[in-house]
């Protein structure tokens, strides 16, 4: 971790912050609890407190902004920068911003909360069954009013529970009309206005009277961004418009046809080939809560980190369940001591039913478990026969101590990007890993013991070099029964990783040797757009490969599918 | 997976495309967060790259990267990644 130039923090402890203004993109109390966890991410290990006010100078002012907002440092349109803060002092020092050209979510996409309706303010759930039909959009089926809802539940039909969406047509924020919906149509300027509009305004937030003529009354507010808002474009926050008419084409929901980047995109008129009027679909967005962490750190004091799984890390990559890192914790507690946080909890010791290893080795699990010695470098021989290029599919694929590993009937072969050095094998799997079934169906490296681990069936191995654990029933995993071949593996850190059956997914908690709880999930929740039915998955180059057939599916770390290609040609690199 | 006809490319209106060469964009990049000052900047025009490898590794062994003071593809998807806007050198 790093501290700024001369160690500067607070001289106090008791902090206060406030939120200046908020992004449209979410409603206010989902950003105001964002906010909250972020704090409480940090007063959890240290003695500080946080206490949001409404008014006034607080120690840390909160608010969103485009381009430059004002402090000389300006933001760059979506993506690239989405966020900075100053450290601890007077003024502009210890204050928080976000580009508001961001799509801000929770970071797995649009956040619908409703209100009014009966379902106490829940989020939308898409998609959605009302009359028979599905929709995955908020909708003014069934009202002649024309205020979108949606339904809090998967179907309408039989729960009845429902909530209305935001919309202009509802509320607006800030301004000076204390949240009143928009007027339609309003004049402004002598100009009269059927819908919200960014004209008057330099920082492209849409606005609305709320009264029949703003210059008459100058009653107004900022209109909410409604659930198909576009982002950037050039219609920032007006919703898309279905159908709409593409290149002589009609599209009824988001496209990516006409671009090479493969990024959603809408109209926001009826036809784009006479009005050019688009903008960029909702995506998944960034969280909230995750940015806001980070930047709270720097109001605390902290720079960044060069460790890549902390949190003061420069750049942003989504994690679920979010865990503040050792590299983290050891910062912020050098500036403010460790405050009556709860101790670290002890680790919890290895399962002891698990049979010794048949070699000398470690049997105990120290606080840092000892990372296995790399197996010796013996020659192993090679069967130039088998060439990797020849086989259609594969049946694991996973990177070993750097080098990506192809198993196929009991042979495999390595391929080093790093070293340039193409394909190696075909090796002998019983050579390299006696007691191992001829035919694997995954396999995935600790990352941090360097244990291998390999599953074939519902019976999986644990190799330390050449030491070998079981075979033991991946019912001891906590895995169920009726869980097919597991498919592959993916390293989420901090000694988590993923393994795949079908359509599911479980975590293992690598060093109990056990699934965590509340899973299996639906891989499709989650990594949505690859195949369902992959035969292998695994982490390279720190993104997620599914494979199917002789195609795979490479899926960044914040869940977009950004390449589909060809095993052998661009990962194996076959002639 | 992949489309068999061909694709129409539209440019849309309003579309912040970067027009930044690579080069550009790794220059912005290391001088926007602390990497390499004016001075070393100018310095490669002149015809010494070493300043520029010298920022590129001082950028890459900050984020963990293969510390290969070349604008290598990982570099370059670094400096495309979305990032907090705080420096990671210097005030």
């Amino acid at each position: 971790f790093l501290t700024f130039e001369g160690d500067l923090k607070w001289d106090h402890m008791d902090l206060t912050y406030r939120v200046i203004n908020y992004s449209p993109d979410l409603d206010h109390s989902v950003i105001d609890d964002a906010f909250k966890r972020a704090f409480k991410v940090w007063s959890d290990v240290t003695p500080l407190t946080f206490t949001q006010i409404y008014s006034g100078e607080a120690d840390i002012m909160i608010m969103f902004g485009s381009q430059e907002h004002g402090d000389g440092y300006p933001f760059d349109g979506k993506d690239g920068l989405l966020a900075h803060a100053f450290p601890p002092g007077q003024g502009i020092q210890g204050d928080a911003h976000f580009d508001d050209d961001e799509f801000w979510t929770l970071g797995t996409g649009i956040v619908v909360k409703t209100r009014h309706g009966n379902a106490n303010g829940a989020e939308c759930h898409f998609p959605f069954i009302f009359e028979g039909h599905s929709y995955s959009r908020c909708t003014t089926e069934g009202r002649t009013d024309g205020l979108p809802w949606c339904a809090t539940t998967a179907s309408y039909d039989r729960d009845k529970k429902y909530g209305f969406c935001p919309s202009e047509l509802l509320y607006t924020m800030g301004g000076n009309s204390d949240g009143s919906p928009c007027v339609f149509p309003f004049i402004f300027e002598g100009t009269s206005y059927d819908s919200c509009t960014t004209d008057g305004r330099s920082d492209g937030y849409r606005w609305c009277a709320t009264t029949a003529n703003f210059d008459q009354d100058k009653k107004y507010g900022f209109c909410p961004n409604r659930d198909t808002a576009v982002i950037g474009g050039n219609s920032q926050g007006d919703p898309c418009v279905f159908p709409f008419t593409f290149l002589g084409q009609s599209y009824s929901s988001c496209t990516s046809e006409g671009r090479q980047d493969g990024k959603l995109w809408c109209a926001t008129t009826s036809n784009y080939d006479t009005d050019k009027k688009w903008g960029f679909c909702p995506d998944r967005g960034y969280s909230i809560f995750l940015v806001a962490a980070h930047e709270f750190g720097h109001s605390l004091g902290l720079d960044h980190s060069s460790v890549r799984e902390a949190l003061m890390y420069p750049m942003y990559s989504y994690i679920q369940d979010f865990q503040l890192h050792p590299d983290d914790i050891q910062g912020i507690q050098y500036l403010y001591g460790r405050g009556s946080g709860p101790e670290p909890t002890a680790p919890v010791p290895m399962p002891t039913e698990e049979p010794q290893p048949t070699e000398a080795g470690s049997t105990s699990t120290t606080e840092e478990e000892e990372e296995t010695p790399e197996p010796t470098a013996e020659p192993v021989p090679v069967d130039p026969s088998r060439d990797a290029c020849m086989e259609n599919n594969f049946d694991a694929i996973t990177e070993i101590n750097g080098e990506l590993h192809f198993f196929k009937d009991g042979k495999y072969w390595t391929h080093s990007s790093f070293w340039k050095s193409g394909i190696q094998g075909a090796f002998s799997v019983a050579d390299t890993w006696p007691g191992l079934p001829a035919v694997i169906d995954a396999a995935f490296q600790d990352l941090l013991t360097k244990r291998v681990f390999f599953f074939a069936g519902q019976k999986f191995w644990v190799f330390s070099g050449k030491s070998m654990l079981g075979p033991r029933g991946i019912e001891k995993l906590g895995i169920g029964k009726g869980a097919g071949r597991i498919s592959g593996a993916l390293q989420r850190g901090r000694g988590k990783v993923l393994l795949f059956s079908g359509e599911n997914y479980w975590r293992l908690d690598v060093k109990v040797q056990r699934v965590d709880k509340g899973y299996p999930r639906a891989t499709d929740d989650v990594f949505t757009g690859v195949p369902l039915d992959a035969r292998n998955v695994f982490l390279y180059q720190d993104k997620y490969h599914f494979c199917r057939g002789s195609f795979y599916w490479r899926m960044t770390p914040r869940y977009q599918v950004d390449r589909v290609g060809y095993v052998k040609y661009d990962i194996l690199q076959c002639p | 997976p992949l489309h068999s006809k061909p694709q129409a490319v539209v440019t849309f209106p309003g579309e912040l495309v970067s027009s930044l060469s690579d080069l550009e964009l790794a220059e912005s990049y290391l001088l926007r967060f602390g990497y390499a000052t004016e001075v070393e900047v100018e310095a490669r025009t002149g015809s010494k790259h070493v300043s520029l490898a010298k920022a590129l590794r001082r950028m890459q062994k900050q984020l963990g990267l293969e510390e290969t003071g070349e604008l290598d593809a990982s570099t370059l998807e670094a400096m495309r990644a979305p990032r907090c806007g705080v420096p990671d050198v210097g005030s």
